[in-house]
């Protein structure tokens, strides 16, 4: 009680500084909400003459993650003014592969100038709510990837129970399919589905006493295990 | 059961992963 939080949205960070945005500075974040992925971004004026006609553009990108409609900026933006504004993301947009696999690039307009920016998107905000894998689905592909194709993580310094982890997991789209006991250690299998139709397979073992989890991941597409690891460390340490 | 011989077969998954 009181450990299991809704979908983690980590706090907003300054994307673009005033030094570089001729006094605009934006921070933001993604979140998901209902199925639908938003980029919520906060717009500060720190210049001496108010803002107006603002508007975005993403650069290809991994995921194909593209403005689902026009940037809505509450305006004019007054000097020392400052506005929130969410806009929703759909995956329609071109696919290019990033480096890394997450990173977004950004282009805002002003009526000052246009400015770039990179962020990156957390994984998670990008697992679908219909990403609980069928039972013998799993079994059949977790045989079926090869050894080759997995890859082991630690977890370090977790402190909650299984069902405390698989709730939390669970609450961000991460699903658990099936817990076992060996000997004392708790055994999850889990499964996640990526917007662009990408499964990642887990496992993950929780031994009594010992705070670190191993986690294992499987997929046919091994480029977003590293990306679904740091997922697993951000959601497990927030 | 189709449900039973699933359960099973999470099991000896899980037994196979801690004694490989």
């Amino acid at each position: 009680i009181g450990n299991v939080t809704p979908f983690y949205t980590p706090a907003k960070q300054v994307w673009l500084p005033a030094a570089r945005g001729k006094g605009l500075e934006i921070s933001g974040t993604f979140t998901r909400r209902n199925g639908q992925i938003y980029m919520e971004m906060t717009f500060s004026n720190k210049a001496m003459q108010a803002m107006t006609s603002f508007a975005i553009q993403f650069n290809k990108n991994s995921f194909g993650l593209s403005p689902a409609q026009s940037l809505q900026v509450q305006g004019p933006l007054q000097p020392n003014g400052s506005v929130d504004s969410s806009l929703p993301i759909n995956t329609k947009g071109p696919v290019q592969k990033m480096e890394p696999l997450t990173n977004l690039q950004v282009a805002i307009k002003n009526n000052v100038d246009v400015f770039y920016f990179s962020c990156l998107v957390p994984l998670h905000v990008l697992c679908m709510e219909d990403g609980m894998m069928d039972k013998r689905v799993f079994l059949a592909t977790w045989k079926d990837i090869p050894a080759q194709n997995e890859v082991q993580y630690t977890i370090e310094n977790v402190n909650y129970t299984a069902d405390q982890v698989s709730s939390k997991l669970q609450n961000n789209n991460i699903f658990t399919i099936a817990k076992r006991n060996v000997e004392g250690q708790d055994m999850l299998y889990q499964s996640l589905k990526l917007t662009n139709g990408i499964w990642v397979l887990a496992e993950l073992k929780i031994q009594p006493g010992n705070i670190n989890l191993i986690l294992s991941l499987k997929s046919r597409a091994m480029e977003v295990a590293s990306g679904v690891h740091q997922t697993f460390e951000l959601i497990l340490h927030n | 059961d189709g449900d039973v011989d699933l359960d099973d077969s999470f099991s000896r998954l899980a037994e196979s992963r801690t004694h490989p």
